[in-house]
């Protein structure tokens, strides 16, 4: 059962998905999962599913883990599913966002290379094997900042490159899987990208410096987010969007988002302490989720109160 | 699993966009000598970059040569990645 699952510890994919079924058997009156696909070496591509009722419900995605080698994200995914289902009907914020609203985790977006990271190469950077698109192709997808859905300025279509794109957006099975979800569902309103690290709270658009029509709202709620997040543990994100916080980067997740319809769209980079990289220690696990999860919740609210 | 013994991560802060550029010469060159965990964004950002034992005495030269200001965040990798799962294995015990 989940209750001897350690939330402030990392765990392998096996443990991962082994949770996932624990989980969703013990709440499955507002948990349900979804496999949406499956990864280029034919993993499952699970999705955690959160839902009081009705099909078509307005939705809200929250993806973690699309750099397989920061397990603190994947971490903070798992300790957020269950907050939800821990907080759902207590938390008045979160009760009235799940009878409105969808949510939608996706905790493993890339098993291929989280797998990789536990057996083989814990820090996969661009130093991987040169080689077959396989080779590449594991840890390349590990360096994306993001998924590289369009050609475009600052990508390219070199496997082992750190800004590979695929042909197209399904080039990938598992951006393939991601993209035909949210396109076939059709009425998701948020979409939330959590990476790390840099303590930052990004929107689009990364491609341009044009601002998006909805500029000062998205300033506004991310603002809003980070303060949120202060208060818990007092640790300061940067916020804006990404092209003018950190670089002009061509077609990434909240891009494509974006210019999908889904008006709120973000990525986190989360929390920095300067000392470890990427390798937070997993003491970290529970304070960063923590906090995080006071700027999720004040997207979420944002994204209910704003019906579109 | 790839050891990563006696390598570094460096934090490097380049002053302006001349040093931002000369950290992203660091990544062009064949074969790879560094790993950008942090990559060359913009002059008030931290640039993070993991340098394989091998390529230390060479990326520190490169890194004074050109003024450029780095402290060592990382003394060791390897020793992380050992504490690392040396807590998975621990916690695993405590699970079962």
């Amino acid at each position: 059962s989940t209750s001897s699952f350690s939330y402030s510890s990392y765990h392998t994919l096996e443990e991962i998905y082994s949770w996932i079924d624990n989980f969703v058997t013990e709440h499955s009156d507002i948990v349900s999962k979804i496999q949406i696909g499956n990864s280029f070496e034919n993993r499952s591509i699970l999705v955690l599913k959160f839902s009081t009722g009705g099909s078509r419900h307005p939705a809200i995605w929250i993806d973690t883990g699309i750099h397989s080698r920061e397990w603190i994200t994947h971490a903070t995914g798992i300790w957020t599913a269950n907050k939800i289902v821990s907080d759902y009907g207590k938390d008045r914020v979160l009760t009235d966002i799940l009878k409105a609203m969808d949510i939608f985790i996706e905790l493993v977006t890339n098993p291929d290379g989280f797998a990789f990271t536990h057996s083989m190469v814990r820090a996969p950077g661009k130093d991987g094997r040169r080689g077959s698109r396989h080779l590449c192709r594991t840890w390349g997808f590990d360096s994306l900042g993001g998924f590289i859905l369009l050609p475009g300025n600052g990508s390219n279509s070199n496997p082992c490159s750190e800004t590979y794109h695929g042909p197209s957006p399904q080039s990938e099975p598992e951006v393939a899987a991601i993209v035909n979800f949210i396109t076939a569902h059709g009425n998701f309103k948020a979409l939330i990208s959590i990476h790390s690290y840099s303590q930052m709270l990004m929107y689009p658009y990364g491609r341009s410096l044009e601002p998006v029509s909805n500029q000062r709202e998205l300033y506004d709620l991310a603002k809003d987010a980070v303060e949120a997040l202060y208060k818990v543990h007092g640790i300061e994100y940067f916020f804006g969007s990404i092209s003018t916080t950190l670089y002009v980067a061509s077609g990434i997740t909240v891009d494509w988002a974006y210019d999908s319809g889904i008006k709120y769209a973000f990525s986190f980079e989360l929390r920095d302490t300067g000392r470890y990289g990427f390798l937070l220690p997993a003491t970290q696990i529970i304070p960063t989720a923590q906090e995080t999860w006071m700027a999720l919740r004040t997207i979420m609210e944002h994204t209910l109160n704003h019906p579109y | 699993q790839m050891n990563f013994t006696g390598d570094q991560v460096l934090r490097v802060l380049a002053k302006d966009e001349k040093q931002l550029s000369l950290l992203r010469d660091l990544e062009g060159l064949k074969p790879q000598k560094v790993d950008f965990w942090r990559g060359p964004a913009r002059p008030s950002l931290p640039v993070d970059m993991r340098v394989p034992f091998s390529e230390l005495k060479y990326i520190k030269a490169y890194l004074e040569s050109h003024g450029l200001a780095y402290s060592i965040m990382i003394k060791d990798i390897q020793v992380l990645l050992d504490e690392e799962r040396e807590a998975m294995a621990k916690s695993r015990r405590l699970e079962r």
